[in-house]
Parts: C-alpha cells; structure tokens; sequence
C-alpha cells in the first residue's frame, strides 16, 4: 500500500534501463560492468536510500515483470517459444540483477547481509505470487514465477567462491519460500513447484552436496507437503487427467530418488508413509522398497532362507521424523509407558481404542497418525527390551509381553477399518533387512498364527497381498514375510476359507505362490 | 467427498492444467545468433 | 466378510475393476514404472539427466545448460585468425548440415553456393533441394520445365528420396550471390 508517487514510474525506467544494459555488450563479463553503473543509478534515484524503498522496488519490480509476461501471453501473436522468449528477456535480465545485488550486498566476509536480502526477494516473490493466485484463480499462469526461480536457481548455484560459501543459507532460503509457495497454498502452481523441487541442481544440492546431509530434513518436509496436498484427491479411486499427471510426475521423482538416494528415503519413509493414503499402494512401496547402497538384499525366494541369521536384523533403521510427538495427549502417553513397563493400569487396553477413534465420520474415524506412531512406538520399545535381555525378536521372544498384549488388544477390539489401518501400520516396518522390518514380520505372523477369528487372519493377508499384486517394487520384508506365511504349515495358511472364497482370489494366491516358491 | 476448498484448488489445478511448465523454461535461452548475419531470400530456411 | 471392504472380497473388487475399468484401480494396482522413461539400471545418477516430472525422456546433452568457463568462450578472440572455409573440401551432408543450422548467416548462402555448384538447386516453392539422379534424364523437357524422377533432400529423414517432380525452371533459383566480404573460398 501507499507506495510513494512516482516509484511505481521509476522502477519501470529502471529495469527498463537494467535489461538494455544487461542484453548491450558493453555490459561486461557477467553483467558486471553494467552493474556498477546501475547500482549507481539507483542511488541517484534514491531507491537504496532505505529499507522500506528497496522492497517497494523489488516488489514493483517483479510486478512489472509477471505484468510483462501476462500481456505477452493475452497476445497470442507468436508462436509459444517466441512469446516465452520474449518474457525471457526481461525476466533473466531482472534475475541476473538480483543475483548481482546478493553477492555484492554487505561484506564480502560477511553473509548475513546477502541471505536477508535473498529472503526478502524470495519472499516478496512468494507473496506478488500468492496475491496473483488469489485474485485470478483459475486464470493464474505460473509462467513468470516460475521462471524467476529457476533462473536464480541457477545464477545463485554457479561454481563460485562467494556463492559456495554461502550455499546452505541459499538453499534454506529457497526451501522456505518453497514451503510457503506449497501445493496447499498455491495449487496453480503446483507443477512448477514440481518442477522447481525436482531440478537436478536443486536435488543435487539438497540431498548431495551440502555437507552432514543438511538439506534432507528440507527436502523431506517439502515432500511431505506435497503428498499432504494430494492425499484427499488421490483418495477417491479415479483420477482425472490433471491430478494423474501431478501423481505420474511424483512417481517419477521417487524413482530418481529411489535411484540415487535411497538412504533419504529409508530415513524418511516414516514420515511419508504417514500422509500418503492407504489405497496409494504402489506409491508407498516405492518408498519402502529403499534400501541404502552398500547394502546387499538376500534374495526372497532362497529356498530355507534364515532370516534370523542375518547379521542386519540387529541394526536399528533411523528414523528421522519426530513421530513420538504425535502419541497425544501427554496423559496418554504416561499411561502407554507406564502400560509398558507394568501392565498398569489395567483399564488402558479397554481405552486404547477410544484414543485412536476419534470421530464416526465415514473415512475420517481414526487417527491414523496417531496408529502409526502408537505401532511403531511400542514396537521400537519391544525390540529394546528383547535386545536388553540378550535375545533377538522371534516368534518365541516377541510373546507374552506388554507390547505384544498392546498389539493383541488393538487387533481384535479394532472394527475392520481400525484392523485395517492397525495392519498398514505395521506391514508399513517391513522394509529391508533391520531390526524393525524383523520384529514386524514375527509380529504380523504371531497375530495371524494366534488369532481368535478367521476375519483377522483374512485382514492380515488382505493388507499383504494388496502390496503385492501392484506392479513393482516391492519392499524386501513384504516378500520375506508372505512367502513364510504362505510356505510354513504352522499357519495352515491354505486351508483358510477366504483362500478359496472367490476363483479369482484362488487363481491370485496360486499365482503369488508359484512366483514366490 | 472434497470439501468447498478442495474442489476450488482442484479447479484451479485443472486450469493451470492446460499451460504447464515447458522443460526448457529451466534452462537458459540459447541466442543461436547468427555470427555473420546477411539477409537471405526468404524461400531458404530462416530459423 | 462378505460385505466388508476391508477383506478380502473387499480386494476382489479391485481386480474385477481392473478387467473392466483400469483406471478406476490406477491407483492401487500401479502401472509398470519402468515405462516413466527412467533408467532404473543406469550405474550413473538420474537427477543429473532429469529433464522434468512430466518428461518421459531423460534430457539429452544439448537440453542442459551447463556453467562453462569464460575462458571456453574463444570465437570472439580467435575468429579473424581462423584459415578461410573450403566448401568444396566438404561433403553433401555437411553442406546440407551447415545450409539449415545457419539460417540468416552467410554460412547459409555459401553452403547454398557450393550445392549449386554440384548441380543442386533449390526448388522456391517446394522449399527442398533437388538434384538428377545420375543417368536420369527427365521424360519432358520443354523450354518452361521439364519432369522425371528426381533426387530431393529430405531434411526430417536426412537423406536423398525420389520423387516424381513438374520443375517450372522459373521456380528454381538461380546461383546464390555472396557479399564479397565473406572469409570463405568458393573455388
């Protein structure tokens, strides 16, 4: 608001004259020269003068470009590469003076000056971007903004010494306008989002070149924000045109990062898994089938593989999100530590599930957060106390315990939905070789070998051989865990009803069988 | 069922459906700029 | 069980859906991810060559933008020291090559010159270059034009084709004018 008279029209003379010194020759060696004399310009014109004049002028600044670009595409004179050339020009040219004034800003030892005047810049961005979306709508075109951040994606990413030093405060800096520009926020936006997160510069710095893997908790919470987006639409079983192409080009970004950073994945997987809805299927087993690089998977389907003997299962997994939080209210979690420890009080089991059903609206009865840290919470605890005791988890240690009573109660008091999400908590452990992908697998197994009612054993081989029909992958504990249900006669997996209740369920599980033994 | 605000982000993802994001929009313009120019007929190739 | 989408006959009805109504199971059952247009075995990084999450090819070298040194940048430095260009030391294929990667520079019109000189000639309306074929004499030959087979370039396919042409002579053009200052040789 109230923007002082005449700086809307000398910012206009201002970048005008900054593109025509940037594309003129006499510019110099990246714009350097050029640069100089602008910024002695800007003086003359009093915009450095103060704080509040130097924002006005990016924001006009940036105003005027998106206005650029708008116009040029109202036209529709040109073909599309020449009006995307034309918003170009001005657009790499303003680029090109914003990177200027963040390496020359401040001291040359100092950064803080440089990344508070990146933040302001990108957040100026984000905002004239948020206040576009909000007022066009469905005539928004990313185009302008889109353009804006590439560009300096790259400027600010170029092999030099000043910008190298300064590199992670840059990326934070990009991460948290990201984040404010996420798919929630700005869904017209939402494909050069994906574009912009899925850059090759952008992913080779977040999750490749900053140091002690800095970037990851960014690029995890990006992610995650951009599942949390999809996950009501991809809820409903069909997808239309435009929500297909977001999931396929998601798809194709897990799969690059399943390729070259696996451990990112394996690190993560929790937090993931927790926003991604159920009947994403394929989608979680991407990221559960991650396994880190060094690691060599036995194969599966070795005839009498002795998964107890492998070395891996000792080895914790990491799991970087802070899932304990979510176990809610504190009370609660006294009484479930306390549970675990001294089976007190007694009345916790009949009020476990009135914990995690929080509402009768269909779809939206359980606090599947709440599951899934609850399961992997009490797991992460069985697995000490065993370990504690000198023992590995097996079939035989994982019984007659606290966790296991928790597990037993959850699965036979829970209605089917509850069942349902409960089983996904746990099959969502069975990953690749590691304490917790074995402690699940003996888990689901033991629920299925002791339960009361054949509907449980139904749901515990509903919830695994959906994770197998889908196309690959498929995470190495899903395989290892079906293929002993299906091969060890203690379960008597085959003579079970639901085998057999329909030809095509009897044709699939003849089908998995063969492919399995 | 989506709610009020899901079905106008849902809209407006489906308008900004129909002009996405150009893979070259990442990359810098390249100028092929003629190194000598000179005007040609205009029957021969142009660009 | 029996009507409780939990189960199994809960699960039944996806992969009846999915004989009938694929994309209706798009979702649960997945699609083969190998067709996305990654290579999944590449001992190399993906996110090197990751053109875009709606590309389904990775880019290819001269998609991608790379920082190359200043010092890279000789043509302004050494240009005038370069020997003169010999188009007639040259092939067809790079005539052709430097004929429609050079449009607006002289380049073009030496390299049009040169392929005038080995009895091509550019067809004004056809846009194409076209050539006899040796020891094909056209079956008409009047004063205005003449018909046959001829060889033409296909620029899409990059190669020569045959094709039955009516050649107006008018429509031909004459041999390509270069300005003399041009650092080239024509002979």
């Amino acid at each position: 608001f109230d923007d002082p008279p005449g700086l809307r029209e000398k910012t206009e003379y201002l970048l005008r004259e900054w593109v025509n010194m940037y594309y003129s020759p006499a510019g110099g060696k990246d714009s350097t020269k050029a640069f100089s004399a602008f910024v002695n310009q800007m003086h003359q014109q009093g915009i450095l003068k103060t704080d509040d004049l130097i924002t006005r002028f990016f924001r006009l600044s940036i105003e005027l470009c998106v206005d650029v670009c708008y116009r040029a595409l109202a036209e529709q004179v040109h073909s599309q590469a020449l009006t995307r050339a034309k918003c170009f020009q001005t657009l790499d040219a303003f680029v090109r003076l914003i990177a200027l004034l963040v390496k020359h800003s401040g001291d040359a030892t100092n950064p803080v000056t440089k990344i508070n005047l990146l933040n302001k810049v990108l957040g100026i961005v984000a905002g004239v971007l948020l206040q576009d979306h909000e007022v066009r709508q469905t005539e928004f075109h990313q185009l302008a903004y889109h353009r804006i951040f590439s560009m300096l994606l790259l400027e600010l990413n170029a092999p030099e010494q000043i910008l190298e030093a300064i590199n992670f405060q840059v990326m934070s800096a990009f991460c948290n306008a990201l984040h404010v520009l996420r798919p929630s926020k700005a869904p017209g936006f939402v494909y050069a989002w994906l574009e912009l997160i899925s850059h090759r510069i952008f992913i080779a710095r977040m999750l490749g070149m900053l140091p002690q893997q800095k970037g990851w908790p960014m690029y995890a919470g990006l992610l995650t924000g951009l599942f949390k987006f999809m996950t009501p639409f991809m809820r409903n079983a069909e997808l239309p045109k435009h929500l297909a192409l977001l999931y396929k080009g998601t798809l194709r970004v897990l799969l690059v990062l399943l390729h070259d950073f696996p451990e990112f994945l394996c690190d993560y997987h929790y937090g993931f898994c927790d926003v991604i809805p159920p009947n994403c299927i394929q989608m979680r087993n991407l990221i559960l089938s991650a396994f880190p690089r060094n690691m060599r998977l036995p194969d599966p389907f070795t005839p009498n593989l002795k998964v107890d003997m492998l070395a891996d299962i000792a080895h914790h997994p990491r799991i970087l999100t802070n899932y304990v939080t979510v176990i809610q209210p504190a009370s609660f979690k006294k009484d479930l530590d306390s549970y675990i420890k001294t089976r007190s009080p007694v009345t916790f089991l009949s009020e476990l599930r009135s914990h995690i059903q929080v509402s009768q609206e269909p779809g939206q009865r359980y606090n599947v957060s709440l599951m899934n840290a609850l399961v992997l919470y009490v797991g992460m605890q069985a697995i000490n106390y065993i370990q504690s005791k000198g023992s590995t988890p097996s079939m035989s240690t994982i019984t007659h315990s606290s966790h296991m009573d928790i597990y037993q109660n959850l699965v036979v008091d829970l209605d089917t939905e509850g069942r349902y999400l409960f089983l996904n908590a746990i099959a969502n452990q069975l990953r690749y070789p590691n304490s917790h992908t074995h402690y699940f697998s003996c888990t689901l197994l033991y629920l299925f070998a002791e339960a009361n009612t054949e509907a449980i054993q139904e749901q515990i081989t509903r919830v695994l051989l959906e994770r197998l029909i889908v196309n690959r992958p498929h995470p190495w504990g899903l395989l290892i865990t079906f293929i002993e249900l299906i091969r060890n006669h203690h379960f008597k997996f085959w003579s079970h009803e639901f085998v057999h209740c329909a030809p095509e369920i009897k044709k699939l599980f003849e089908s998995v069988a063969r492919s399995c033994m | 069922t989506l709610s009020k605000e899901q079905r106008l982000q849902q809209s407006v993802m489906e308008s900004c459906f129909h002009h996405l994001p150009l893979p070259s929009d990442s990359e810098r313009l390249r100028n092929y700029l003629p190194r000598n120019p000179c005007p040609t007929p205009t029957y021969h190739c142009q660009v | 069980m029996l009507t409780d989408p939990f189960g199994m006959v809960g699960l039944l009805t996806f992969i009846r859906a999915a004989e009938t109504d694929p994309n209706l199971v798009q979702l649960a059952l997945g699609s083969d991810l190998t067709t996305l247009g990654l290579n999944l075995n590449s001992p190399e990084n993906l996110y090197s060559t990751f053109q875009s999450p709606s590309s389904d090819a990775p880019s290819r070298p001269q998609d991608i933008d790379y920082h190359v040194p200043q010092e890279y940048l000789t043509n302004l430095h050494i240009r005038d020291k370069l020997a003169p260009i010999k188009l007639s030391r040259y092939g067809e294929d790079l005539l052709f090559h430097l004929y429609y990667t050079h449009g607006g520079d002289v380049l073009q019109l030496a390299a049009a010159a040169e392929l005038y000189n080995r009895d091509w000639r550019y067809h004004k309306d056809e846009r194409v270059w076209i050539t006899r074929g040796p020891g094909m004499e056209p079956q008409v030959k009047t004063s205005t034009y003449e018909r046959g087979v001829y060889y033409y370039f296909d620029y899409n396919r990059w190669c020569k084709m045959a094709k039955d042409f009516h050649l107006d002579y008018d429509k031909l053009e004459e041999r390509p004018h270069l300005p003399a200052s041009f650092h080239h040789n024509t002979s």
